[in-house]
């Protein structure tokens, strides 16, 4: 098939209530199979609308808030997809097992590809200094059921972000998976800042697109959900299907199927508490269709034109606990280069009217991220601070009135791999509005 | 048309190969 039909569904998660006792393994069950409940609606809607393939959200049948011992009635043994196991059919082969089950079972009664996020306990050997206390290893983990009930994936996440009660599997695991309609590979959540294995499935096991759960907590301006997400998608050139957790009190919303060039459907609510389904046509094999971007020199333009004039009036200020330069845009149309270090960034712009109560300005950061100061970042924005005083440049800020006829924003960028975001007011995506040109530019398209 | 209002033009660039390997990806996240 040349295309097919992708589903997401941005789920309301059920969760337990707050507490240090594990609860029982029924009460658990009971949990999870409430959240089941929900995603079957989901499921079964996105089959009759034609999708081949969902993706739910990770932390989507028990929530997020646990320890080593809370979390352990939630797990199940998965077993290593080679067995060979359609769950539905032969329920009892690998002990206890009815969430597995019935997800299975979902994915076969209703012929379509189903991921789902569930937590695995693998048992060790007490002598094995890396056995944790209680004898089991306890995994963060995707699985994947082909429309036979057929478990086909399993991913152990690797990159985990404040989840005490998950174990690191020993390697980043790479699994990918063969349909009719492309190779798939996945990953979850805060995977996607790094290398191994999120670029590596792309670049090394030429993956057509990802499945991507998610429980991703929005962070103005540079890391809310769809803004990342679609830019991810766009700078590896691959189609992502991020299914995100629904729960507005944690700034967790935003869902989409990106494909290489666009976002195709995305969803961002931070007004109600009911879950989306999201469905879209994408490429099954991007790369040969017609609409693939070609490769960018991220740093062509940026390295070879003279430098716009550096004002002397360039400022530090913060994004989160990154130090950036900035400079403003105090005229209504210009060209500027504000630097970090290395990194050199320019921008020529022309607004279509200054709003007197906004100003923009252009920044520049390169250095290790954040307080644990592990991922190096090199990034150029042009963004509105949040009130007139430059000192809150770089803070959150959700809503805008200044509109641009004209932006082009470059960097002296030393890394091949840099994703392009644009965000509206509202915290709206831009699709087809914008696009990114060979020599690196990134440029509306008025 | 021009453009709806804008907070943001952004490019993210990761460089993974300066990342800092003093702890592994291994180690759980806790910012």
């Amino acid at each position: 098939r040349d295309t097919f039909i992708a589903a997401v569904y941005e789920h309301a998660v059920l969760r337990p209530k707050d507490t240090e006792t594990p609860v029982s393994r029924d009460d658990a069950l009971l949990l999870m199979n409430k959240n089941i409940d929900i995603l079957e609606k989901a499921i079964k809607q996105a089959a009759e609308q034609g999708a081949q393939i969902i993706v739910t959200p990770e932390d989507a049948l028990y929530g997020w808030k646990f320890t080593r011992e809370t979390i352990f009635p939630y797990l199940e043994d998965i077993p290593d997809p080679q067995v060979d196991w359609i769950p539905c059919r032969d329920p009892q082969r690998f002990g206890h097992t009815p969430i597995q089950t019935r997800l299975s079972c979902l994915a076969k009664n209703n012929s379509i590809y189903v991921l789902a996020n569930i937590g695995d306990k693998k048992r060790c050997d007490s002598q094995d200094s890396t056995c944790p206390p209680n004898g089991y290893f306890q995994y963060n983990t995707n699985v994947v059921y082909d429309a036979k009930g057929q478990l086909v994936a399993r991913y152990h996440k690797y990159h985990l972000y404040s989840e005490p009660q998950f174990d690191v599997p020993e390697k980043p695991e790479l699994v990918t998976f063969d349909t009719t309609f492309g190779r798939f590979g996945i990953f979850t959540c805060f995977d996607i800042l790094f290398h191994d294995p999120a670029v590596a499935l792309v670049k090394d096991f030429h993956v057509d697109t990802i499945l991507y759960p998610t429980a991703w907590m929005n962070v103005l301006p540079l890391l809310t959900a769809i803004e990342f997400h679609s830019a991810w998608a766009m700078g590896l050139r691959v189609n992502l299907l991020a299914a995100n957790i629904h729960h507005v009190q944690q700034n967790m919303t935003g869902s989409g199927i990106y494909a290489p060039h666009l976002p195709r459907a995305y969803h961002y609510d931070m007004e109600t508490d009911s879950g989306r389904l999201l469905l879209s046509e994408v490429d099954s094999r991007p790369r040969t269709s017609p609409a693939y971007p070609t490769a960018v020199g991220w740093s062509a333009y940026a390295t070879t034109i003279k430098p716009f004039p550096v004002r002397k009036n360039t400022f530090s200020g913060f994004i989160s606990r990154d130090a950036f330069n900035f400079t403003a845009l105090f005229e209504n149309a210009g060209n500027l280069t504000v630097c970090h270090k290395d990194l050199c960034c320019h921008l020529s712009y022309r607004m279509l009217r200054k709003e007197e109560n906004e100003v923009y300005v252009l920044g520049a950061f390169t250095g290790l991220h954040g307080r644990r100061r592990r991922e190096y970042w090199q990034v150029c924005t042009m963004l509105k601070c949040k009130t007139t005083n430059l000192t809150t440049c770089g803070q959150p800020v959700e809503t805008a009135l200044t509109r641009f006829d004209i932006f082009s924003l470059s960097g002296t960028f030393r890394t091949e791999y840099v994703f392009p975001e644009v965000l509206l007011t509202k915290v709206q995506l831009s699709p087809g509005k914008f696009e990114v040109l060979k020599d690196g530019r990134l440029v509306n398209k008025n | 048309g021009p453009s709806e209002p804008i907070l943001t033009v952004s490019l993210f660039g990761r460089w993974y190969t300066k990342d800092s390997h003093s702890s592994s990806g291994g180690i759980s996240n806790l910012e």
